[in-house]
């Protein structure tokens, strides 16, 4: 990875956005 | 219609979004598709989408000019939606030495629908460390008047050698979590425009994840925004 680049797990983002939905 | 998207506006909504790999059975000789990511129509609810600040996936997308960070500045700001894909490689080896024998064609379709019938035009770029490594360039097929909506689609626009290179190892990976550390580096930016005016309607940018097996293809849908 890019030296400047944060980890996605490090930046500001909804909870949602960890949580793989289960199948309707 | 009691079906609705939740990416759109008041000029384009996107109705359905799949990539998708198709071969042919070698024994019945039907088609058989395999769904890598897939949108479809939701019924309508209430809540509304979650927001994520467009400033924490700048670096995804190219930075210099035609940017996310440029055309968010451009906007209009409502067009403007992040979708992260839970994305379906879970092959059986059978299906997967189908494909081998037989080629399978690797694909995209969309279909957008809107009140104005205009020209729409379509830019996809994948991008590989924020980095551009293809663009394509494409035009929906001349607008369908249904329902009383115009209907735009782009149907089986064929994969880039880049992405099914990119999907064929990412599968030879052992581990979700491998493949996860891959794609995090990996991103694509669709931005749909009114050809004749280039007024920008629908900007989606997307990143990935692998879906866990059995589930399927999975995604959740986020405004971008900006304080």
């Amino acid at each position: 990875a890019r030296p400047d680049q944060v980890p996605m797990r490090k930046r500001q983002l909804p909870a949602s956005f960890w949580e793989e939905p289960r199948p309707a | 219609s009691l079906q609705k998207n939740l990416i759109g506006t008041e000029t384009l909504q996107l109705v359905e979004f799949t990539a998708f790999m198709e071969w042919q059975n070698e024994r019945n000789m039907f088609k058989r598709q395999h769904r890598f990511v897939y949108i479809g129509p939701v019924p309508i609810c209430g809540s509304l989408l979650e927001m994520v600040d467009v400033r924490q996936i700048y670096d995804k997308f190219p930075e210099e000019g035609g940017g996310l960070q440029d055309l968010y500045d451009q906007g209009p700001p409502q067009a403007f939606f992040l979708v992260k894909f839970w994305a379906d490689l879970n092959l059986s080896l059978l299906r997967q030495e189908s494909a081998g024998i037989g080629g399978a064609f690797y694909g995209v379709s969309s279909r957008y629908e809107g009140p104005r019938a205009l020209t729409l035009s379509c830019s996809s770029k994948v991008c590989s460390f924020g980095k551009q490594m293809v663009e394509k360039l494409e035009t929906a097929e001349p607008a369908q008047w249904e329902n009383g909506r115009f209907v735009f689609h782009i149907n089986r626009s064929p994969l880039c050698k880049y992405l099914i290179n990119f999907i064929r190892k990412l599968r030879t990976l052992p581990e979700k979590q491998m493949m996860d550390s891959v794609l995090e580096n990996f991103s694509i930016l669709q931005v749909l425009r009114d050809q004749e005016t280039q007024e920008l309607l629908l900007c989606m940018a997307f990143v990935f994840e692998v879906s866990a097996k059995e589930r399927g293809s999975q995604h959740h849908i986020y405004r971008l925004g900006r304080d």
